[in-house]
C-alpha cells in the first residue's frame, strides 16, 4: 500500500 | 503587546507532548479570539491543527495579530522547566523576535522567565474542507492508545473497518494478525467510558501505525477520542482541551497500488 500526502487532499489558501 | 496566562501550566505541558513528536517547529497565529496552529509533519502525511481559544485563558491579550515561528523542541525543553502546578504566561510584544515564557509558583514565592527566540518561517496555510462524515466514532482515549499500540506490533498499518456491529481494528504481517473489535456502549458507567459509533455508510479504511502512535500521544489532555471517517478523505483524530480548545490531527488513508 502506498501512502498519499496530506495537503493534496487540501487546498492552499 | 501579546500576553497570555493559564493557571495549569500542566495544560500546555500536555499540549507539547501531543505535537512534539510530529512537529519540529510550527507557527503560532495569535489573534483576539485565540492562538492557533496548523502544521504538517516534515512528510506531509498528517497535519495538526491546534485552536486554543481567548476565553479559555485565565487572562488574555492581543493587540495585535501575531504569527510566531517557533520551536517545538525548545519550547517543550522550556515547559519542562515548568512545576506541576505551577501557573505559566506567555509574553511577547509587538513585532517580536523572541516569546518569554513565566511560571510562577501557586504561592508566589519563585517566578522563572525563559525568553526563546524566534524562527522565521514560511507562512503556508491549508483550507480544510467541511466534510460530512460517514463514520464518526467516540470512545475513550485510553482504549484507543492501546489498540494502536497493541496492533502496531503486528504490522506498519492498522485497517478501521466501521459496520453496523461495531468498529474493527486489524493488522497483520510477518509474525500473523490480530484485530479488535469493539461495539457501541452508552451504558457505561461513566461518560468518558462510553463508546458511541454513528454510521451513516460502512467503510474499511488503513492508516500508517508511525502516525497514528503520534496522534495518542494527545491522550493525557482528554478522555475521549473522536475518530471521524468517509471514504478517500483524511481521517480526523480530535481530542478537547478541557474548556479552553481542541487539537485535530488529519491522516491520509493509505491506497492500494
Amino acid at each position: 500500500m502506498s501512502q498519499r500526502s496530506i495537503d493534496s487532499f487540501f487546498t492552499r489558501i | 503587546m501579546f500576553e497570555a496566562r493559564l493557571v495549569q501550566s500542566a495544560i500546555l505541558k500536555k499540549v507539547l507532548d501531543a505535537v512534539k513528536d510530529l512537529l519540529t517547529e510550527a507557527t503560532f497565529e495569535c489573534s483576539d479570539s485565540g492562538i492557533q496552529v496548523q502544521a504538517m509533519d516534515s512528510a506531509h502525511v498528517s497535519l495538526v491543527s491546534l485552536n486554543l481559544r481567548s476565553d479559555g485563558f485565565d487572562k488574555y491579550r492581543c493587540d495585535r495579530n501575531l504569527s510566531m515561528g517557533m520551536s517545538i523542541s525548545c519550547m517543550s525543553k522550556i515547559l519542562r522547566c515548568a512545576g506541576a502546578e505551577d501557573t505559566v504566561t506567555l509574553r511577547a510584544w509587538d513585532n517580536p523576535e523572541s516569546i518569554t515564557f513565566i511560571f510562577e509558583s501557586p504561592n508566589k514565592d519563585k517566578l522563572a522567565e525563559y525568553e526563546m527566540k524566534l524562527i522565521n518561517m514560511d507562512q503556508e496555510h491549508l483550507g480544510i474542507p467541511e466534510t460530512s462524515y460517514s463514520c464518526v466514532i467516540k470512545m475513550p482515549s485510553g482504549e484507543f492508545s492501546r489498540i494502536c499500540r497493541d496492533l502496531s506490533q503486528f504490522g506498519e498499518s492498522i485497517t478501521f473497518a466501521c459496520s453496523k456491529e461495531g468498529i474493527k481494528f486489524s493488522a497483520s504481517g510477518d509474525y500473523g494478525s490480530a484485530n479488535i473489535k469493539l461495539v457501541q456502549n452508552t451504558d457505561a458507567d461513566k461518560e468518558e467510558e462510553a463508546v458511541v459509533i454513528d454510521m451513516q455508510e460502512p467503510l474499511k479504511l488503513t492508516f500508517a501505525c508511525r502516525y497514528l502512535n503520534c496522534f495518542v500521544k494527545a491522550g493525557p489532555l482528554c478522555n475521549q477520542v473522536q475518530l471521524s471517517m468517509s471514504d478517500d478523505v483524511p481521517l480526523v483524530c480530535e481530542y478537547k482541551i478541557g474548556d479552553i480548545g481542541h487539537i485535530k490531527y488529519y491522516l491520509a488513508p493509505k491506497i492500494d497500488d
